[in-house]
């Protein structure tokens, strides 16, 4: 079964085996140039060196020969080498949590407490608003309280100047102002009545 | 399939990122 | 630790070693038998040369892989991210392959956050709305006062203008 390593493609941008494969076929393809350049090499050494009896075809079975050992061996310590990178450099230990998932940890959630939360958020927002309107409605009320409040001092006031108007004329109050008045006009009937025996 | 693994993990990388800032977009516009 | 560049430094270099090693001269010489008898110090030169370049070229396709994918800064920086995470024991926390359900705890952090003010936004409107509250129960009983003062001063001046009456209707008589 193959591991897909997604986490660390995740990581990478690239899966691990993909980079090997790369640099498997990169490393083959230099031994194969390089093989290839030797036998043009030698060939033409041979062209040089006059009644040579070595065929190209012999030096081709040569270099078939080398290079079929070469790639074994090159298969096998690439295999290794393959297994180290992929445990040791292109790896995400498994105790190893990516900076991005961060929160995965730090706050694990399932699915039912985010629709919990988003609930609550909803009714908080609903509160809220219901808050907002009660403001709405207290302030209308204070502000009706201002005005029947200052009508209600109004009257008040309108009192108070009936009573100052007593006050003007030297009493303190209305009661006073009327009982006065009466003194002051049986007094004024006294002095008619006085009068009225004088002249008689 | 090594097409298919980048692709699925490149976007478990990036879209959270994407998807939140859309959300942050939402959250900041219900407060305004 | 070893960083993780150095680390595939060296098992380029071992990896290099032991296929340089298979590939002796011996090897070699075995090979091109033939043309070794004929050309011995020619052929140490070529095989040689065959050796440097097989590395070289090898060494900077390792140059170049490095460089394409910035390999050593995101292996320095895993090695960072493995660094912190030492003291870390169990498995970590990994893909489940549900989206919606990964992106739950990624989402968690903003949406609480936005409870919280939401929460703290609710209970100081709540807190104002109480002053709100209080002031009105406040003013509604002030109104109550100055409707009871009018009213005792409305019934005290009507009981004097009835009194008035009285006194002027004694007065006339």
């Amino acid at each position: 079964s193959v591991d897909p390593m997604t986490y660390e493609a995740q990581f990478f941008g690239f899966t691990p085996q993909t980079c090997m494969l790369r640099i498997y076929i990169a490393f083959q393809d230099y031994l194969f140039e390089v093989m290839q350049a030797v036998e043009q090499v030698i060939l033409k050494k041979l062209d040089g060196i006059p009644g040579c009896e070595i065929s190209p075809v012999q030096i081709r079975k040569c270099t078939e020969k080398f290079l079929c050992f070469m790639k074994g061996r090159f298969d096998n310590l690439f295999g290794k080498m393959e297994e180290l990178f992929l445990q040791l450099i292109l790896r995400i230990p498994p105790h190893i949590l990516l900076p991005e998932d961060k929160c995965q940890e730090s706050h694990p959630c399932s699915e039912e407490e985010i629709q919990l939360l988003q609930q609550e958020i909803e009714q908080l927002q609903e509160k809220y608003k219901t808050e907002l309107r009660t403001r709405e409605a207290l302030l209308a009320e204070l502000e009706e309280q201002k005005i029947v409040q200052a009508k209600l001092r109004q009257t008040l006031t309108l009192f108070d100047e009936l009573e100052n108007v007593g006050r003007d004329r030297g009493t303190n109050d209305f009661r006073e102002g009327l009982v006065f008045l009466v003194q002051n006009s049986r007094k004024l009937q006294n002095i008619r009545d006085n009068v009225e025996r004088e002249s008689k | 399939f090594d097409e298919i693994i980048v692709d699925l993990t490149t976007k478990r990388k990036q879209y959270p990122r994407k998807i939140l800032e859309c959300v942050i977009k939402t959250i900041k516009a219900q407060h305004e | 630790t070893i960083s993780r560049v150095k680390l595939l430094d060296t098992m380029v270099d071992t990896f290099l070693q032991k296929l340089v090693a298979a590939g002796s001269y011996k090897r070699f010489s075995d090979c091109y038998k033939r043309f070794y008898q004929l050309q011995p110090d020619m052929t140490q030169r070529i095989y040689d040369k065959f050796i440097t370049q097989l590395q070289a070229s090898i060494r900077e396709e390792i140059c170049e892989i490095k460089e394409e994918g910035n390999l050593e800064a995101v292996l320095n920086s895993l090695d960072k991210i493995v660094e912190e995470g030492r003291d870390r024991k169990e498995p970590a926390w990994r893909p489940s392959g549900i989206p919606e359900k990964d992106l739950c705890s990624i989402m968690a952090p903003y949406f609480l956050q936005q409870r919280d003010t939401l929460r703290h936004h609710v209970q100081k409107q709540e807190a104002k709305n109480r002053q709100l509250a209080d002031a009105i129960l406040a003013g509604r009983k002030q109104v109550e006062e100055l409707q009871l003062q009018i009213q005792a001063r409305q019934q005290a001046f009507q009981a004097l203008h009835r009194e008035q009456r009285e006194l002027l209707a004694v007065l006339r008589e």
